[in-house]
């Protein structure tokens, strides 16, 4: 779940993710 | 004067930060009354994580960020998020939403069981952000220079953020000067909320520590 992620995950993984495809 | 290059760079951030908000069905859970405090929490924190993903993508339509070293992006997201999350919520509690929503808003935040020592200046930047009427144009500049701030930790090469930082300095003194020609110090007020900002991220740690206890 994500209130177990941490900010540095979340942003990682938006990074390289492309949320607009 | 905005040259049309600056009016050009300027219309790719507004339309950025336009496009990258909140997703309403998040956003309309917000406003849903009943719920426990274990919901209120989970829902909180979920509102947190999606504020952080909609920053994220924001962040990559602002010239030049994508050509920044990146662990160096990295750095910079991490170390204004809690900013540029603040600057967007004191943005939409001075917006004007329809009849009873910011009460609920206000109050579910209320009852999150974050001390009322850090409920305070937080409210408080909420009410001062509301006081300046920024347009969108200066909202979506001043989130995004809080964002590409060169002395974050672990940031590298804080030269090459200040050469993208400082175009985005210089539209926004023109705009203010535009926009707010009888405030000669409007620049200058802006500026200073993002050093309450930096106090309000300061605190944060120790607020969430609290919530969390709580």
């Amino acid at each position: 779940p994500a209130s177990n992620l941490g900010l540095e995950d979340i942003i990682r993984k938006a990074l390289m993710g492309n949320l607009e495809e | 004067v905005i040259t049309k290059d600056q009016q050009a760079f300027m219309n790719v951030i507004l339309d950025a930060y336009n496009r990258h908000q909140i997703p309403p069905d998040v956003a309309k859970k917000l406003l849903q009354e009943q719920y426990s405090a274990e919901e209120n929490f989970l829902l909180l924190t979920e509102m947190a994580t999606s504020q952080v993903q909609v920053l994220v993508e924001f962040t990559k339509h602002i010239p030049g960020f994508l050509s920044l070293d990146h662990e160096d992006q990295i750095a910079l997201l991490k170390g204004s998020a809690v900013e540029a999350s603040f600057l967007r919520s004191a943005q939409v509690f001075s917006s004007k939403m329809p009849n009873g929503h910011t009460e609920v808003l206000e109050e579910r935040i209320r009852k999150s069981g974050i001390s009322e020592e850090f409920m305070t200046p937080m409210f408080n930047f909420y009410k001062t952000i509301g006081e300046l009427h920024m347009v969108e144009e200066e909202q979506a500049l001043l989130t995004a220079i809080t964002i590409m701030t060169p002395d974050r930790p672990y940031v590298k090469d804080q030269q090459a953020v200040e050469r993208l930082q400082e175009p985005m300095l210089d539209v926004l003194r023109k705009l203010c000067a535009l926009h707010h020609p009888h405030e000669p110090q409007y620049f200058a007020r802006l500026l200073g909320r993002l050093t309450e900002l930096r106090t309000l991220n300061h605190y944060h740690a120790e607020m969430l520590t609290s919530w969390r206890m709580n």
